[in-house]
């Protein structure tokens, strides 16, 4: 499914230059189950950046489905983004001036559903992160954990197949987290892959794989006890 | 130093009324170490910025150093902020477009310090929290973990006397964490007050005494064994 040959990402800021990722090489079947671990700045976010195809590297070859992603047009990318890849960012990226529903909506709009399958898949994914009550709320008028949530409903409402979600309980107490993680189970035995960025162990048990990042390489790739 | 009695805070919108604290008491002394903890939404945050003299409650007394808050006139409440209260905001709340060192500076702006001694100031706490090798990126220039880390360092630059730290380490690694842990261990030991939310009880166990909210009301207030 997944494969990334030497993967680098360099980020230029005046003369410097950050070397986020130095040859990362890894491969990842369907439904595997993959936790990524590793100290703040170590590049987990640039390289699930790059496995969601929302950047490119500066070096290596990423080939999704057997495609070199560095081959694709822009309408493939993005075809590829909105039916087969669900993103749950770390910075939640919701669009300020819309309701919560709204930008639970978002990813149905860019696929062309009608106004009132939108609307009933929006509210079913509100409902299974228990936002029910809270989907006319804008991001300003939610809790940090409740605006986690929304971007966790976004990035499921369109039934993904690849679910990449960066730090997606950093904001939730252990049992909304256990909620959100009950979620991933279910769409993984349904035979989904699931990549997720975790700094809390207990989050990576439900894992089968803990990939451990190091200062922009990878330091360890080991099975879990549930592989 | 603190004093609440009977607080309540409630937010409108459209026809709905959201009752976020609903009737919250509590004492707190000088030098102590409280972590407030509960599930997500259940108003944490918004008792941290009542606490903090950033939004007031609609109902209920807040009694400060001694002082009624709702007494206050906009100087005095700008001048306990600036210069008693050091805030870490659990979504940051960095300047997008200032370098890291610009944000860390802010503090100390507002309260008149020359360009000179700001500048030192805020490059020891941006050492402090291990960022002095990113002191002119911008907030989209970090990782989500360093811009927790550089919203910490604006809020201590200060040496505020009450710090207020709603989730410091929801983005970052136990390793680093604990490094951050340590910085409020040192000013704690120093006679200052920190009181701070978390969902990770292993910081929890780092202060002593533990207060529990529920669904906007105080459900337990108990010592820990550090007490
Ligand atoms: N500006 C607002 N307008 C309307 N409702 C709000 C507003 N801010 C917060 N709320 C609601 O008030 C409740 C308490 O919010 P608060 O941010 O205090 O929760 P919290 O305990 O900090 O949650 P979390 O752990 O997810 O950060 C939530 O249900 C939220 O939806
Ligand atoms: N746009 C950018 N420009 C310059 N440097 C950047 C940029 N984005 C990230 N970096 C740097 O690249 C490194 C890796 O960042 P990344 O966001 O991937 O880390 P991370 O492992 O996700 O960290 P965290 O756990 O704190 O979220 C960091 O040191 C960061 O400062
Ligand atoms: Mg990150
Ligand atoms: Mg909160």
């Amino acid at each position: 499914l997944i494969q990334m040959t030497n993967i680098a990402k360099n980020y230029e800021i005046g003369e410097e230059v950050v070397h986020a990722l130095r040859g990362v090489s890894l491969s990842i079947e369907k439904n595997e189950y993959v936790a990524i671990m590793g100290p703040s700045g170590s590049g987990k976010s640039t390289l699930m950046n790059i496995l969601g195809c929302l950047d490119s590297p500066s070096e290596g070859t990423y080939d999704l489905n057997g495609k070199a992603v560095s081959d694709m047009t822009d309408d493939e990318l993005a075809e590829v983004r909105n039916k087969e890849i669900g993103f749950v960012f770390q910075n939640f990226n919701l669009l300020s001036r819309s309701d919560s529903l709204h930008n639970t909506e978002l990813p149905l709009i860019y696929l062309g559903v009608s106004r009132k399958k939108r609307r009933e898949l929006a509210i079913a994914s509100m409902q299974a992160v228990g936002l029910g009550e809270r989907m006319h709320h804008k991001p300003s008028e939610l809790s940090g954990g409740q605006r986690q949530r929304v971007a966790i409903a976004r990035a499921l409402v369109n039934n993904p197949s690849i679910i990449l979600a960066d730090e997606p309980t950093g904001n939730l107490d252990s049992k909304t987290g256990e909620e959100i993680m009950q979620i991933f189970e279910v769409l993984h035995s349904k035979g989904n892959t699931v990549i997720l960025v975790t700094h809390e162990p207990y989050i990576a048990e439900h894992a089968n794989r803990v990939i451990h990042i190091l200062d922009g390489q990878v330091d360890s790739d080991k099975a879990t006890e549930n592989a």
